[in-house]
């Protein structure tokens, strides 16, 4: 699986 | 470009913070999250790791110069504490990774910083890693295609 799985996007202004 | 970063207060991953501080300007903090679920934090001074309250966290009151952005680590399993989310007063955006592996975390760590090619060297030799694993889409490497 891709490691993209890993990252969150929280808050983005 | 401030980046604040928060690792949990593991060896693994302090060192890591400490690296990416060393490289990059960087507002470090370390947590760790009693058994009550306590959060404690604490706030690299520079050459030594100071507590930093809840209070003062919530205020932005432990810094002199306020993050652009906020880059939170936490394990697998054991999410970070929303209180530990930093307030939009003080930081606009946040990002997190769920993994504190070495060369998954390396990956994206690289991606949010826009690694050169001296970093991605640097930091795969530091860890001991092949550097088209922590970068296998080849970024910043003119050679690579």
């Amino acid at each position: 699986a891709s490691d993209l799985q890993y990252w969150f996007v929280v808050r983005i202004p | 470009e401030v980046t604040l970063v928060m690792v949990p207060r593991d060896e693994a991953s302090l060192q890591k913070g400490l690296d990416l501080a060393n490289r990059y300007p960087t507002l470090l903090l370390s947590y760790k999250i009693g058994a009550r679920g306590e959060v404690s934090l604490h706030g690299w001074a520079g050459s030594e790791w100071v507590n930093v309250t809840p209070e003062k966290y919530k205020t932005g009151e432990f810094f002199r110069n306020g993050p652009n952005s906020a880059l939170l680590i936490e394990e697998p399993g054991m999410p970070i504490p929303e209180s530990l989310v930093p307030p939009v007063d003080w930081v606009e955006s946040v990002y997190k990774i769920s993994t504190t592996d070495t060369r998954p975390l390396l990956h994206l760590i690289g991606q949010y910083y826009d690694f050169d090619y001296k970093d991605w060297k640097w930091f795969a030799n530091r860890y001991g890693m092949d550097m088209a694993s922590i970068n296998p889409e080849g970024l910043n490497i003119a050679w690579y295609h």
